[in-house]
Order: C-alpha cells, then structure tokens, then sequence
C-alpha cells in the first residue's frame, strides 16, 4: 500500500497473506472460516498448481512475525469463471477466528456503491518508502464512476470496478489479491479484489474484480 | 552363433548418388557383384587401394573407386541408378575405436606446425616413405600412424626444430558432445561403450528392429552412427554381437546444457504434437487423480529419475513426456493405477482455430454434446444429482442429458458440469462463448437497472 497507514487493532482481521514457500506473495480475504477469495495473477502459477508449495497465514499485523503464527494449508484451489481473475481457496482445516482474525461479509448480488464512496484497501506490498514495509497497511480511497472508470476497465464491463486516483496514493505490488472493503453503519463488507494494474498509486484509479457480480459463483462454490 | 562376417557397417551410404573423378589417374575397377556387402567385401581386399564404390543397382555392377570425395577432381552427383558407399575412415576426422585408422586430412600437428610430406626428406629426415608402407596410405603431409604409436595419428612437421609431432586427432566420442539424452546427437560414433561394432539401422541383421530409416525420417539414423531415437537415457545402436542386441555408446556430454535454447519453444498451457515441449503444471490425470512426483518411488516403481532425464523437467508431479509417448502421462497415485495420460490437456491447435460452441444468453437452452469442462476434465452424468434432488444445483432438470454441459441452475457465467467423483473439482464450466448474435435484445445498462445497496443485511452464515 502506497501513501497509507499502518492498520491499527483489530481493524483488517479478514485480511490474509499467501505465502510460496513462506514467502508472501500476495493477499486475500477469509470470507469464510475454510474458504479464501483472491486473484490468479500473481498468485499462482496456474489453476493446478503445486498446492504443498502455498500456505496462509490469517490475523498477522507484521510479516516478520510471520515465522510464530501459524500456518494454514490449502486443499484447493478454484479458479473463477473465464475472465473473472478470482480464485477460491478451500483451507484444509477452519482458520482460528479469533486471535485477531475474522471473516469479512460478501456483498448483496449485482449490487453497486455509490460513486465517492469512501473505501479502505489492505496489504503488506510495496510502500515505495510512504510507510512501514510489510506492515499490515491501508488506505482510504473514493469509488470512481462507472464512466470513467470504463476507460480502464476495456470489456470488461460489470465485473470490474474502480477505486482511488490520488497520486502516491493505491495499491501496489504484492497487495493484489486482496481486499477493497466499504462499510455503512456497522457492516464491512468486501466489494472488490484489486487486480494488477501497469503503475501503482498513479492518477489512474486502481482497478478490482467486482465481487458483487460473482457472488452467485462464490456461493455456489460453497454448496457444490 | 559364429558372427557373420559383415563390412557394409564400415560405410557411409548415400542413396542415389555417386562419385566419379574425370582427373584422377587412377579409374575404378568393375566387378560383377550380387549385393552391397559383397560388394562392400571386395573393397576390403588388401591388395587393391579402394576408399568408395558406387553400386550399380539395375545390373548388379560393382565400381570400386581408388579415390575419395576429397580427392582433387571427385566429385559426387546425384544417379538414381547408383548407391554410393564410402569407407568411413576417409572421410572423417576422428577416431573410432581403439584401433587407429585415422585417414583423414589434417596436415598440422597440435601445436599448430605444418606437417611435412611423407615423401620429402628437406627438413626433417626419415624413413617412413610412401612406397615402403603402402598400407598405411601416407599421402600428401597427413597425420598417419604408420607406427602404431600410443599418442595416435602425427607427422614429422616443417620445423627443424620439432622433428615430430602428435596431430591431436580427437576421437569420434568427444568430436561431437550431447546435450540433455542425446536426442538430437548426429555425430558419428559407430561403436558400443564395450567396444562392439554397431548394426547399421537399415539392416535386419543380426537384429530385427523397427526403427527403419525411412519411418524416422527426423531421427537420422544413418548407417550404423549411435543415436536416441526412442528417447533413452543416452545414445544406443544395435550390435553386431548376435548375442547382444543393444547397447549404450559412450559419448563426451557438452560443458553447457543449453537448457535456455532447449527452452524456446515449450509450452505451458497446451500440447504441440507430441507434448514433448509441455513445462505446464497439471499434476492430476483426466479423472482427477493425483499424479506420483517423479523424484518417488511410491505407489510405483520407475526409473525416469529427474537426475537422469535433465532436460525433461521432470519437476514435482507434473504431467510430461520424457519417452516420447502420444501425449505427456505421468504415474498416478493409486496404486492400482500405474500410468495415466493427461489427455485433459488441450491442443495448441485447437486453440488457435478455436471451434469453439456458443450457446445464447446464459445458455439454458444450450443442447450441445460438449462434456468436459474448460480444463478438459469429463463431465458425470447428470443422472445421479437429479435423483438425488440436489435443489441447490438444478432449477430445471429439463435437458439434463447424459454428461452434457447444461445450465440447469441459470448460471450467469454459462453452461456447466459436475466431475466425477474423486476429482479435484466437484464441478466446473465449459469451453462454451457467448454467441454474438445481433439479434439478441441489448442488456440494460447500469442506467436503468435498480440499483442494489451492497449492505442490505442477509445473513449467509
């Protein structure tokens, strides 16, 4: 996270690191005790990957205390529908929601936030020197309308949102997977997935997976 | 058995061609003779200088020739009627063997010194003159061993100061080194690790085997010349030992492997014919098995040891073909299961000419024959969620035939499937598109959809 804040108590509990060979490589979201929602690229290096290679670490603040928390390992993994970018994991044993870790709530679907909409993306990627590396940072950043966020989104129409636009402000490498939460009232819950973008923190808004027009699939991927 | 005794092996055969020299001295010595290795026999004989003969086919005639290709004013011109075979030891510059045959044309020794004719006796004196070893063929100032002497072929050079020296002739085995198994090794090693003579691959004797020459056009199997063409741990021929039918040649592997230009063409996603060239990551078979990691003898037994196949990457448990099979396979974890091929793997071809079904809108109406999913793994039979009245799945159970891909449940992202039941996925989406048709009604925009709060409070625990 370029230009944002350390997280602070236990704000980000759904927030999860994937880590190859125990190194993190990107982020995700625990949307359910057993299951992971995160993107393909940059992740993984296919939808068979060797799975023994991967863990997740859930409920970490620090990466450097990533070698005393324990690790959770991943019984499989589902790539989303053509184009989608999105993956599920299933977790070979529930994570501990407890302990600083939760599940984040999944959107109502074909739902839609209002542009300027004010919500907060998490990650331990590149700060490029705005704030403590591989601390679990965030950043605040508006929902862009749909007219010109449809210039960066090319076909992809429904199934992409925009978020952000503030120079030295955004996502950047090694946060990708992760999420896009926005919150009314009391209720948190994860609109987008940020994908790879060319340039990280830019005046381009950022660009995430809409989860709302894949919930059906997401729930379905719970029952079947 | 008592070996028959053979020659043609000692040859380099080129069909359709033969070599005539209008300058030279010397004209060829026509013989009546029944067959190439009789043929072969006759240009052994001691008492005559024969390096080639152009068999003549329709007359069974026999031209044994006292020159070679490289004599001044030969030359080799295509003739449909002739079989040209040259003596091998003429026209290479190697050594073969243990014993030295050397009567190639290097004319310097190693450290770079002309060598001095046979004939002369200006700079350095001896008596090792043409005329008194006939057999030895010291021609021009050529590297010879008319001596036998260990250090292989040398000459007396044209320095006064080095009387004589050795010429460095490499042996055949390190001339041309092998990379990865020595698939793509051509060079001209004739001989078994253990010393026997090679069979030529054209020949059925002493050894029937199958790879003719003219069925593997791409594997170069010439005369008799070790090579890999059934993708074994190195280079290998037929011998001439009745008693044994093959062995392994021993041949110098090349410092670098080269592995980045093994590389250019692999792929990751598909298979280009034969799958040799798959680096991808499927790691379970069509049915959803997992595949046995190529470093484990567990549940079975093998020998493609990643050590011994470098550059088949035979990493983890990923499907590869490091023999040459029809498709890339691995070995399975179930024991009851040795071997299983990852046909689920789609083509390269049948990706860049997608023929591609569509179906309309979501494609509830698709009635296709389609029955593996995107990945290519086979669909179930629908039979078994329909009676089991799995709600959650099938709103409608209407052409829910067999294991094709349908949309029951009105899936936004199309047709779909259920897998069978030990695999990996439980259900997955097929290679189905959307059919552009201009005639379907335009979707409405964002503008005129209600808009849905993202927080309306369901609870999906």
């Amino acid at each position: 996270i370029v230009g944002g804040h350390e997280v602070q108590g236990t704000d980000g509990g759904w927030v999860v690191s994937i880590q190859r060979k125990k190194l993190h490589r990107c982020g995700g979201s625990l949307i359910r005790e057993d299951w992971v929602l995160t993107t393909y690229e940059q992740c993984f290096t296919s939808c068979v990957p060797d799975l023994k290679d991967y863990s997740i670490q859930v409920g970490l603040r620090h990466l450097n205390e990533s070698s005393n928390r324990p690790r959770l390992g991943i019984s499989r993994l589902i790539c989303g529908p053509e184009g989608s970018n999105l993956v599920m994991l299933k977790l070979e044993n529930p994570a501990p929601v407890s302990d600083g870790a939760s599940t984040i709530h999944l959107p109502v679907k074909e739902c839609h936030i209002a542009e300027g909409t004010n919500c907060t993306m998490y990650g331990w990627g590149e700060t490029k020197n705005t704030g403590l590396d591989e601390a679990l940072n965030s950043v605040t950043m508006p929902m862009v309308d749909n007219e010109m966020c449809s210039q960066i989104k090319g076909d992809a129409e429904n199934s992409r949102i925009c978020a952000g636009g503030n120079i030295g402000e955004g996502v950047c490498e090694r946060d990708y997977g992760g999420p896009l939460v926005c919150q009314e009232h009391q209720r948190k819950v994860i609109v987008g997935v940020s994908i790879p973008r060319t340039k990280c923190a830019s005046a381009q808004p950022a660009l995430f997976v809409n989860v709302a027009f894949y919930s059906e699939w997401i729930y379905k991927v719970f029952r079947l | 058995q008592k070996p028959r005794r053979q020659s043609l092996q000692k040859y380099e055969k080129s069909e359709n061609h033969m070599l005539i020299c209008t300058d030279c001295p010397q004209t060829p010595v026509v013989q009546n003779s029944r067959s190439q290795e009789h043929c072969a026999r006759k240009c052994k004989k001691k008492n005559f200088i024969c390096r080639a003969f152009n068999f003549q086919k329709a007359n069974r005639k026999c031209y044994l020739l006292p020159f070679d290709r490289f004599t001044h004013g030969a030359q080799k011109q295509a003739n449909i009627n002739f079989t040209l075979c040259e003596k091998k030891e003429y026209i290479r510059e190697c050594i073969s063997g243990t014993k030295d045959n050397y009567r190639g044309r290097r004319s310097w020794t190693k450290s770079n010194i002309t060598c001095q004719a046979w004939s002369d006796n200006n700079i350095n004196e001896h008596t090792f003159y043409p005329d008194r070893y006939p057999m030895q063929d010291l021609r021009e100032n050529f590297c010879r061993n008319p001596n036998n002497d260990p250090g292989g072929p040398w000459c007396y050079t044209t320095d006064p100061n080095v009387r004589a020296e050795e010429c460095g002739i490499p042996q055949c085995s390190q001339e041309v080194c092998m990379r990865c198994n020595g698939e793509d090794y051509r060079g001209k090693v004739d001989q078994t690790e253990s010393g026997k003579e090679c069979q030529r691959w054209d020949s059925k004797w002493p050894h029937v085997h199958p790879f003719q020459p003219k069925k593997y056009r791409d594997k170069d199997l010439r005369d008799n010349y070790c090579r890999n063409p059934n993708n074994r741990l190195r280079p290998w021929c037929y011998t001439m030992d009745p008693r044994t039918p093959w062995e392994y040649c021993n041949i110098t592997m090349c410092d670098s492997d080269h592995s980045e230009e093994i590389d250019v063409n692999t792929t990751t996603s598909c298979i280009q014919q034969d799958g040799t060239n798959y680096r991808g990551t499927m790691n379970v078979t069509p049915e959803g098995v997992t595949c046995q990691r190529w470093d484990s003898q567990f549940p079975h037994n093998h020998s493609f040891l990643p050590v011994n196949f470098k550059c088949k990457d035979l990493r983890e448990n990923y499907c590869r073909n490091p023999d040459g099979a029809h498709y890339p396979w691995c070995f399975t974890t179930d024991p009851n299961q040795r071997i299983a091929k990852c046909t689920h793997i789609p083509r390269c071809d049948a990706e860049a000419t997608p023929k591609i079904d569509c179906y309309e809108d979501k494609g509830e109406m698709y009635r296709g024959a389609l029955s593996t999913t995107r990945s290519g793994i086979p669909c179930a039979d629908w039979a078994p969620y329909i009676n089991s009245g799995d709600s959650h799945s099938t709103i409608s159970h209407v052409g829910l035939e067999r294991n094709y891909c349908r949309n029951p449940d009105r899936d936004k992202h199309g047709p779909w499937c259920y897998t069978s039941p030990n695999n990996r996925l439980v259900w997955d989406y097929c290679k189905l598109k959307q059919c552009e048709s201009p005639t379907v009604a335009p979707q409405p925009n964002n503008l005129t959809r209600p808009k849905i709060s993202c927080f309306v409070h369901i609870n999906t625990r």
